[in-house]
């Protein structure tokens, strides 16, 4: 099974942007994904404009009603089915607590509805450790930690390692991950300077690929689509497929 | 007094930034501020270079050990006062809880250090609603909400005015707030569409001076500097200069 937790405890570093565009290439590529979104705020949901009126038909009710994520799962023609966030998942960890029983929970949601539907998985995670994203990262067989090109992002990167590290006993395994650099723009001399000390800070977890500064990244969102329905000739829709490549090159998707 | 939380929970959209280049600011005009860091991930703690070997010296402090802040204080010369953050502040909710004891303890403390030595408060918030933001709120005069010259920042900015709105029975009062464009690239047709959406979503409360996509503001951190003594005469620098001369203005600085 193939499960991506996208996650980095730093704010605003392409997390969202990053699921969206590797779920468009997965379905291009002929293997419809899960799209989990893990998030609170519900960026992915509202991005594909599926919102759910009510916590029940939302991940919430996985954890709410023991609801089977078949029953919660959107489908979302041409880039695969979503399962959506809502706002209360807010409230998970302090209403059915941060113990095993609810940090599994999405792990064995997922099993369930692999062995009815096999499929890839992508994983959207809120920007901070807690019950949620632990959950995906319990439910993931590798971890994608998107690191947009500046210095404040470079700063939060070097948490995310001490995160995974103390998983590890927790989770009796070395979770494979990557890092990749987005928004890298190669007008400016820090891209480089960026790319250099994230090198030499995670070595060869650091994919070749870089996600760079793209305007038809940044725009498609707005269309509720991802880069390859905007514009699939875009900088932006390349990187994005190198980085699948190599991902799958490396046997993480 | 003047207090300004300075918040969005959409990550990543220089909610730090705007904190550290407005107490420079301050400092410059003779009003030597308080920069107090509320966010477990410490970014503001770290450019400075003042992470705590330990909690006890931190703003954690404050509730683990009812410490005044006037112990916690850390002098920045140049800059103002900084109270530092640590990792586990994540914590604050689990070991004390969520009601109006552990809400208000942050105001309570400001206060005590008002009347010792007064002074303007800058609070730089984590990118979730929760305790630690929830209380930065409270104990503010007025919000400043920075958001990214990007839809999904843009998409962010709705959930804010929901948030401040559910407070106002809590706060008995309407907390004024301000908004301001961060990032804006004149190069980019989006930037002028994202503004004239965002002033059709919170009107008046959008600030006039947006804070332009700036390599001195992105590159400032990095040597643990704002971005004035970096470079006084980057358009970053103008720009916050002229947010501060808009909030004072407008009485809330
Ligand atoms: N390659 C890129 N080129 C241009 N803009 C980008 C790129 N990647 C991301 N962005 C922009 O950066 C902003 C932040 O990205 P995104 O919201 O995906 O980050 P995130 O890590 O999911 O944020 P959060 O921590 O709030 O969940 C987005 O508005 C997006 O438009
Ligand atoms: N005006 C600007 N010009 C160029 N880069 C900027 C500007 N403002 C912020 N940035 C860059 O955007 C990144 C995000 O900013 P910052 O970390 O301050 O946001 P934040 O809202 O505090 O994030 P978090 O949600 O993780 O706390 C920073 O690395 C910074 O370099
Ligand atoms: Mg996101
Ligand atoms: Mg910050």
């Amino acid at each position: 099974m193939t499960r991506l937790a996208i996650f980095n405890c730093k704010g605003g570093v392409g997390k969202t942007t990053t699921t969206l565009n590797l779920a468009a290439v997965l379905a291009r590529s002929g293997r419809l994904p899960y799209l989990v979104d893990m998030d609170p705020q519900a960026h992915l949901t509202r991005i594909l404009d599926k919102l759910p009126e009510t916590p029940a038909t939302s991940l919430f009710a996985l954890y709410s009603a023991s609801a089977t994520l078949r029953t919660l799962v959107q489908a979302h023609p041409g880039l695969g089915y979503l399962l959506p966030a809502h706002g209360q998942l807010m409230k998970v960890d302090s209403l059915f607590g941060k113990g095993p029983a609810t940090l599994n929970r999405l792990r064995h949601g997922l099993e369930a509805l692999e062995a009815e539907l096999p499929g890839p998985v992508l994983i959207d995670c809120c920007p901070y450790v807690g019950v949620l994203s632990l959950s995906a990262v319990f439910a993931a067989s590798a971890v994608l930690v998107p690191v947009s090109s500046d210095y404040l992002s470079l700063q939060g990167a070097k948490q995310i390692d001490h995160a995974l590290k103390s998983l590890e006993p927790v989770l009796k395994q070395r979770l494979p991950r990557r890092y990749v650099l987005t928004r890298f723009d190669r007008r400016r001399r820090m891209g480089e300077d960026i790319r250099s000390r994230l090198r030499q800070e995670v070595g060869d977890d650091l994919c070749d690929t870089v996600i760079s500064e793209n305007v038809a990244v940044a725009m498609s969102p707005s269309l509720g689509q991802d880069v390859f329905s905007y514009q699939a000739s875009s900088r932006g829709a390349q990187d994005y497929q190198a980085l699948y490549q190599e991902l799958q090159g490396a046997g993480l998707l």
